[in-house]
């Protein structure tokens, strides 16, 4: 499977 | 030798938990772009919001005295919701850096 992009993650809390 | 090298400076937050969400937002972490957290969302109405002293920009370096320097932006985001959970304490210390100017 191609990498994850973690570039993009935003997490909200 | 001479030259002033510009450091970034710290500030240590206590964020009151006075609200029923932190109301941030982060992106980033070990492996990306931006290997230290960022704040980039702070909702009005969250305790971040209430406490006055986060910004938009800012880097986490430290919750709670762990440090978030080599950690992926799954265990940044899990210390973060665990020390907002947690009854323990009724705050989060923060430890950020000013955004570049």
């Amino acid at each position: 499977s191609p990498p994850k992009d973690y570039e993009d993650e935003v997490t909200f809390f | 030798t001479g030259s002033p090298v510009p450091v970034p400076t710290a500030t240590l937050v206590r964020v009151v938990k006075n609200a029923n969400t932190l109301g941030i937002a982060i992106e980033g972490g070990a492996n990306t772009r931006q290997p230290l957290p960022r704040i980039v969302t702070i909702q009005k109405g969250g305790s971040a919001h209430n406490c006055e002293q986060l910004k938009v920009g800012q880097v986490i370096l430290e919750v709670n005295g762990i440090p978030l320097r080599g950690r992926e932006h799954k265990d940044v985001a899990r210390i973060i919701a665990e020390a907002f959970k947690t009854k323990d304490k009724d705050h989060i210390d923060l430890l950020v850096t000013e955004p570049r100017i």
